[in-house]
């Protein structure tokens, strides 16, 4: 572990009352290798050390810890309050409906994250309407569908041969009509290259100004989350993020990388394919497990 | 990397950062890197811009396994399994192998064996329709072991060239889930001998350094053969099967670079090296 590794190298070290810089270097050595192995951005990981390496030189260590759990408590801190300390709670409308559009590749989870969201939002005493605007997979209004039925959520669909956009739109207008106060709109994974696919989510955004705009992305995405956080948030202007499968074992660098490159809150965090495995994103928890 | 003047701590600097960002992983990049350092030294090298050769020479020599075709049973049907983690794209790989098959004059069956997830069955239904396959199903929540089964013996029944078993995407930490997967291969094993003829693991290239541990526990439980990995078509490069090579020896077999039926590709070690470095 990451304490074991900065232990063994401060037992080589003389420092102590004060963290000398040559303390902190080498700690940070162990610091870079530990965030760079949990798949934290590279860039990311070289600016996080940049900050500890200037707040831990010349700090004292405290009575109770080592030179080692001295750093590793700047750390752990530094990186707790990186990843909270703003809004993580959902935006809601001052006149209904809230509209909630769900973003992110393909694969990463949107469309089981929808649904999760539609019976914490049920569970809060709320009326959800789910928008199925995924046009393109096959079975992807179906999926949607099932999983609406299961939880008595009702799923608006026009097929797939109208338009998101569209779809969208006349979901928002259906909520409106039958009382539910919470739309979310499922869509179709896109790469964030793909020019087309990132017009038609604007589109969708022009059509019914969401609310809440949220990226879903995967816990286990490596190097890559940079570029898609940040051209998602460039072009749609997030305001939150969906980590999924954290009840897997990657480290989930990729939140701390997410965090820093568009300063967006996450709001939720995915931990199990059924509908009630969403959770609060607690900073702290995911601080430790991304330091391993 | 080509535009420095010579060898200096910034080329080794920025190759480290080329390959990190590619998900190669701390491991194989300085294992890369000291390769490189090795041959500068000691065949006296000072133009950089040779380092490209040498590193796709290096890389794909750490991908080539032999071959990425594969494998054909002696008598039909081979088997094929389909295994990975949640949404990595198992599902629309075999509609894209499958109609692969289909264009080779092969009769194919595709074997709907997640019983799970919402839809499943559905989706691959329109992939076999698109293919040109037949599919074998049974309702939601029934045993997949049984859904394999019942898809060998219509294979056999129909003289099927081929059986594409897709299965329910599970996280591999998941010992209930990785049981229930050996499970189905045991039961392929036990009806076809030398069955499954191929495992095939499915890896999103975007996955990071968990791919690595995907790789090892997937093998461990039902003998992963070769990797499809996916979504190469994004920005993601997929770095972490070079440590899959190097330490399990698990080759690539096939990339996925897109949603269309035809967007699967057999892997070339040197394409994929060329794309790490460009
Ligand atoms: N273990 C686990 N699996 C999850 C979680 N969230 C989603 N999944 C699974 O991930 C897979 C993909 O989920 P989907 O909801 O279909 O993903 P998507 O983003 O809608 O996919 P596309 O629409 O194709 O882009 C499914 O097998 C889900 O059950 C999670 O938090 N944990
Ligand atoms: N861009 C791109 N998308 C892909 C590729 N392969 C699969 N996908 C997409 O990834 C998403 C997930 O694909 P699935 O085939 O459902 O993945 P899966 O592994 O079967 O998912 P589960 O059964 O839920 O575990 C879909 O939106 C696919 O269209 C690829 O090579 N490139
Ligand atoms: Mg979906
Ligand atoms: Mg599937």
């Amino acid at each position: 572990s990451l304490a074991e590794r900065l232990q063994a190298t401060f037992q080589k070290l003389r420092g102590r009352g004060k963290l000398s810089e040559a303390d902190v270097t080498a700690a940070l050595r162990e610091i870079r290798l530990a965030l760079l192995e949990a798949d934290v951005n590279f860039k990311v990981v070289k600016d996080f050390v940049d900050k500890v390496k200037s707040r831990a030189i010349g700090q004292e260590v405290l009575q109770s810890l080592t030179p080692a759990q001295q750093v590793i408590k700047i750390v752990y801190e530094e990186l707790t309050a990186l990843m909270g300390g703003s809004q993580s709670k959902l935006i809601f409308a001052s006149h209904p409906p809230t509209v909630i559009l769900m973003v992110g590749l393909q694969g990463s989870g949107k469309t089981t994250t929808a649904a999760k969201l539609a019976r914490f939002l049920t569970r809060q005493g709320h009326r959800p309407l789910l928008a199925a605007a995924d046009i393109y997979r096959p079975a992807a209004i179906k999926q949607l569908q099932v999983l609406g039925g299961q939880l008595g959520v009702p799923v608006f669909s026009l097929g797939d041969e109208v338009k998101p956009p569209a779809i969208a739109g006349a979901a928002v207008e259906h909520a409106r009509s039958q009382g539910r106060d919470v739309v979310i709109v499922d869509t179709a994974g896109r790469l964030h290259i793909d020019a087309e696919m990132m017009a038609e989510l604007a589109e969708i955004k022009h059509a019914v100004s969401p609310h809440e705009i949220l990226l879903v992305l995967d816990a286990m995405t490596g190097q890559d989350a940079v570029r898609v956080a940040d051209e998602f948030h460039r072009q749609l202007n997030l305001t939150g993020v969906i980590l999924t499968k954290l009840d897997g074992d990657a480290r989930g660098g990729a939140a701390l990388t997410v965090r820093a490159v568009t300063g967006c809150p996450i709001k939720f965090i995915g931990v199990g394919e059924k509908a009630g495995a969403l959770e609060a994103f607690h900073p702290e928890r995911l601080a430790a497990r991304i330091l391993g | 990397i080509g535009r420095h003047k010579n060898f200096d701590d910034n080329f080794f600097e920025e190759l480290e950062e080329i390959l990190l960002t590619a998900d190669v992983g701390m491991k194989i990049t300085l294992e890369l890197v000291g390769r490189l350092k090795e041959r500068v030294r000691r065949e006296k090298l000072s133009d950089p811009g040779l380092a490209y050769n040498i590193l796709q020479e290096e890389v794909a020599s750490i991908l080539d396994k032999g071959t990425s075709r594969l494998r054909e049973a002696a008598q039909p049907p081979t088997v094929i399994l389909v295994v990975g983690v949640n949404g990595s794209g198992k599902t629309t790989t075999i509609g894209k192998l499958a109609y692969q098959y289909k264009l080779g004059g092969k009769k194919v069956i595709l074997a709907a064996a997640d019983t799970f997830r919402a839809a499943a069955g559905e989706q691959l239904g329109v992939w076999a329709q698109r293919a040109g396959a037949e599919l074998i199903r049974h309702q939601e929540g029934a045993d997949p072991a049984a859904v394999a089964f019942d898809a060998i013996q219509a294979a056999r029944s129909r003289r099927a060239d081929v059986v594409l078993i897709d299965t329910a995407g599970r996280l591999q930490s998941k010992v209930n889930l990785m049981e229930e997967l050996k499970k189905i291969q045991r039961v392929i094993a036990r009806e076809i001998q030398e069955a499954p003829h191929e495992v095939l693991l499915v890896l999103d290239a975007t996955t990071g350094q968990n791919g690595l541990s995907q790789a090892r526990i997937f093998r461990e439980a039902v003998g992963v053969t070769g990797i499809v990995l996916t979504k190469l078509d994004g920005t993601a490069k997929g770095g972490v099967v070079l440590a899959i090579g190097a330490e399990l020896g698990l080759p690539v077999k096939l990339v996925g670079l897109g949603e269309k039926i035809t967007d699967l590709r057999e892997f070339s070690p040197q394409d994929y090296a060329a794309a790490l470095f460009s």
